[in-house]
């Protein structure tokens, strides 16, 4: 048995990079699609708005509302989209 | 559905837009039709019109723009954010915007219109042989000015129809050159430039003076991109060089090898290690038809929905025969009513309409078609073999080429032809493999490669690939149909055929068949195969082999002779 190749990741001159960890990737998402709003809060606070902001995206998108980043919402957020905010503000 | 805060519409029903630039990813002629169907669909549900300025300040100003491209959104360079629009009102209100670093297309790969050539800018088909090889993009082979070319029809050998494809080399957009083409080289800023640059440009559009000498005459033009180019990264427009060298190792096609988003990508030159040129590779594009009509609902006033199959749900999914869901509909009625009053056409004389006294010949079809011959030096008695012959309304109908004769069902055997096929069914290609009437519908079926045609009267719908009924994809084409009883239809491709339930759009279970084991006595080889009178023809090259309802071959003979009469 050979062992997996293991994948080199290569920084792509140009690119724009998009590498970002599933919490960077949600509370980007989050934020620019007026799920939670730009203001920052405490920590404690902040968790709460989060797991809620969550919930309401996965509510919008017809998902399971589990309030989790869990695989089915990290993968609506990667995919292409319109970019007007859900939440009218 | 949602509409903004405040329910924003248009105080007036007469919208004006503006096209304020292209993407080069596809001709303007396209863009301008995606963007006057994206409106339509709008406009077909409401009192809402909508009318195209050329300058000054429209309703919704229309434009492409990369990453920063001059309002508080950036882009985020190619897939993630597709477009974004405003919702209704002054100044920026109303606009919609489209990220350019998208692979802007149909939806289903590379949209390419041809110019010059001889298929009158048809579409490019592929893929097509040319030379015995397949190509599935635009070639330069066979020609000695590097000119890329496709062909229009599938087989290049047998139609001879071929078009320019969009290079720099045949045409510029925008700027102001009028559309003329390139000059290299050329001098920008004392440097000399042998292609299109991006230098001088922060919005990364490809541009080309279109004189020697651009100090000069100050004469440019953008650069259409290749339908082979790369999308993104740091070279645009250029296309793949294979074999290149990534990390050591070559590759001949492209590789999603070194990313974490497994998009494909390719070098530019032969060693992307040493010269770090890299784009995107093309893939089916995002749908600027879809797109668009997402976007114009933000600039008539709705904002997105939560219903799955809406069109205002906010990611992008793409379908191939697209209709407005009810949600968008309500929603959109909720702020501009519903569609007033009939459309100005006049209606059409239905068959029940004629008088029953007149002329006993059959009912002229519902939809008054008006063709003209188009060629009368083209006769039909010349040609050794069709591309198709089916029976349409009672009367054989003989096509080749782009043109079809009929005969007429009366006893005198009178050919009329050569008429326009696409004068009479406008959506089809010059080469038709085959067609049949579904008899209890009435409804007609065209096939060609691996694509079909449905038109009901003169509404179509297609081209739609013939897998979407179930048939293989391995199948090249489609030879012959054949009506059998009520609501089923074989087709015939090769050596073996295939029963359609129509009614159910769906091959039945346990087909194909073999057609010599079903129709002994005929040559499974058959280019063509249809009903006619009772009887079962099939026909190859100039003869036709008979069959009779006990499938038995009853008769032999020449195309030309017994059925065109000649």
């Amino acid at each position: 048995w050979s062992l997996p190749l293991k994948s080199v990741f290569v920084t792509f001159p140009g690119d724009i990079i998009k590498n970002m960890t599933d919490t960077e990737l949600a509370e980007t998402y989050l934020k620019r699609f007026g799920y939670l709003d730009t203001v920052h809060r405490s920590g404690f606070q902040s968790m709460v708005s989060t797991t809620k902001a969550v919930m309401r995206m996965q509510r919008q998108m017809g998902l399971e509302e589990t309030g989790q980043l869990d695989k089915s919402t990290l993968e609506a957020m990667k995919r292409p989209r319109c970019g007007v905010p859900d939440v009218a503000n | 559905y949602q509409t903004f805060e405040g329910d924003l519409k248009w105080d007036h029903n007469d919208v004006t837009y503006r096209i304020i630039n292209y993407s080069p990813d596809m001709d303007s002629t396209l863009i301008d039709d995606a963007f006057a169907r994206a409106f339509k669909v709008w406009s077909d549900v409401t009192p809402l019109s909508f009318t195209r300025l050329f300058e000054g300040t429209a309703d919704i100003m229309i434009s492409f723009g990369r990453a920063d491209h001059g309002d508080p959104y950036p882009f985020d360079g190619k897939d993630g954010l597709l477009a974004h629009a405003y919702p209704p009102g002054e100044g920026i209100q109303g606009d919609a915007h489209f990220d350019d670093d998208e692979y802007w297309t149909l939806g289903t790969g590379p949209a390419v219109k041809t110019s010059y050539g001889n298929a009158d800018g048809a579409m490019c088909h592929f893929p097509f042989t040319f030379e015995g090889k397949s190509y599935t993009t635009c070639t330069t082979e066979g020609r000695t000015d590097n000119l890329p070319w496709c062909a229009t029809t599938a087989d290049y050998g047998r139609d001879q129809k071929y078009g320019f494809c969009p290079s720099e080399l045949l045409y510029t957009f925008g700027g102001n050159a009028n559309g003329a083409k390139c000059v290299f080289p050329f001098v920008f800023l004392g440097k000399e430039y042998k292609g299109c640059t991006t230098e001088g440009r922060s919005d990364g559009y490809r541009w080309c003076a279109t004189t020697e000498n651009f100090d000069n005459d100050k004469a440019y033009g953008f650069c259409p991109s290749r339908d082979t180019a790369v999308i993104g990264g740091n070279s645009e427009g250029e296309p793949c060089h294979f074999p290149f060298v990534f990390l050591g190792k070559e590759y001949d096609s492209c590789t999603s090898e070194g990313r974490g988003d497994g998009k494909l990508w390719c070098g530019t030159t032969d060693n992307y290690d040493e010269d770090k040129k890299w784009g995107f590779c093309p893939d089916k594009g995002y749908s600027l038809f879809l797109v668009a009509a997402h976007e114009f609902g933000h600039a008539l006033g709705l904002d997105h929905s939560n219903i799955r199959d809406a069109l205002m749900y906010p990611m992008y999914s793409y379908v191939e025969d697209f209709s407005l869901n009810k949600d968008d509909v309500e929603g959109i009625q909720y702020l501009y009513g519903p569609k007033t009053g009939p459309d100005p056409t006049p209606p059409k004389p239905t068959a029940e309409e004629t008088d029953p006294t007149d002329d006993p010949r059959p009912t002229e079809p519902s939809t008054t078609t008006t063709t003209r011959p188009v060629d009368p030096t083209k006769d039909a008695c010349k040609l050794t073999k069709f591309d198709t012959i089916t029976v349409i309304e009672n009367e054989l109908h003989f096509f080749k080429d782009g043109h079809y004769w009929k005969m007429s069902s009366r006893s005198d055997g009178k050919l009329q032809g050569p008429l326009s096929v696409s004068e009479r069914w406008p959506a089809l290609p010059a080469v038709i493999d085959s067609a049949f009437e579904d008899l209890l519908t009435k409804k007609l079926y065209f096939f060609s490669g691996a694509r079909f045609w449905v038109y009901t009267g003169q509404s179509v719908l297609g081209p739609r690939s013939i897998e979407k009924l179930g048939l293989p994809n391995t199948i090249q084409k489609v030879e012959g149909a054949l009506q059998r009883g009520k609501g089923k239809v074989l087709l015939f491709s090769g050596e073996n055929f295939w029963r359609l339930d129509v009614k159910a759009q769906k091959i039945d279970n346990g087909y194909p068949r073999y057609t010599d084991v079903v129709f002994g006595g005929v040559p499974n080889d058959a280019h063509d195969v249809f009903q006619y009178r009772g009887h079962i023809y099939f026909c190859r090259d100039r003869f036709y082999w008979r069959m009779n309802s006990r499938r038995q071959v009853d008769r032999v003979g020449y195309v030309k002779y017994d059925l065109l009469m000649c």
